[in-house]
């Protein structure tokens, strides 16, 4: 399950 | 986060400025150029499969497109190729590209092609500046144009690990353990530049690193 803030980052 | 992305993307104004003003790309890395543009093609395929903010599209779009006109400027055209010290930037980019890619290859969040890619990403990001390192310890004298970008792109990551410590604090389960030891890698390798960066800075000298 992907969580809110995964790869939300550059 | 926003400083650590700002100086990111200063850091490649800068270098497309440098090469740009001067015709001249001596004392820049093609290597890391390239492992950079491995690095955000890798990271980013996901630009038209998932939506996060207009502002990290553009900036994913940015950084793609910049590495590539980079590359372009040190492969193709005709006065700034020929500035290229080919001889110099000698590093084996094979040493790092494939233990990125077995190591993502094994330890990663998910196995799927696309998470194994991001992963292979955040791994050879953190060492892509090598090959430059090592090309400025072989130049004699640095231009301040490409110090400086060197320690615009060593600062963002070092940025990015007080962003993450901040978000540590305030969002409840947010845990990237692939990340911040790959980011702490990062910046640990630019410690010994910084060090001699800020030491000519003060002095108000040209930087040249020791041997």
């Amino acid at each position: 399950r992907r969580k809110s803030w995964d790869h939300d980052e550059l | 986060r926003e400083a650590g992305d700002m100086t990111h993307l200063f850091s490649i104004i800068v270098l497309l400025l440098k090469i740009n003003a001067t015709k001249s790309c001596s004392g820049v890395s093609l290597k890391t150029q390239e492992l950079y543009l491995l690095v955000f093609v890798t990271r980013y395929l996901d630009l038209f499969q998932s939506y996060i903010s207009l502002y990290n599209s553009c900036m994913k779009f940015i950084f793609i497109v910049s590495s590539g006109c980079i590359i372009g400027y040190m492969r193709k055209h005709k006065v700034v190729s020929q500035t290229y010290d080919a001889e110099q930037d000698t590093f084996r980019v094979a040493f790092l590209v494939w233990p990125s890619f077995l190591l993502a290859a094994v330890i990663n969040q998910k196995l799927s092609v696309m998470e194994i890619l991001w992963t292979f990403s955040i791994y050879l990001e953190s060492v892509a500046i090598l090959p430059q390192l090592v090309l400025l310890q072989r130049t004699k004298n640095v231009d301040n144009l490409t110090s400086n970008y060197v320690f615009l792109l060593g600062s963002y990551r070092g940025l990015y690990l007080l962003n993450w410590i901040y978000r540590c604090l305030t969002e409840e389960g947010y845990r990237q353990w692939i990340v911040w030891i790959s980011g702490l890698l990062q910046t640990a390798i630019y410690c010994d530049f910084f060090y001699y960066y800020l030491k000519s800075w003060r002095k108000n000298e040209r930087l040249s690193l020791p041997s």
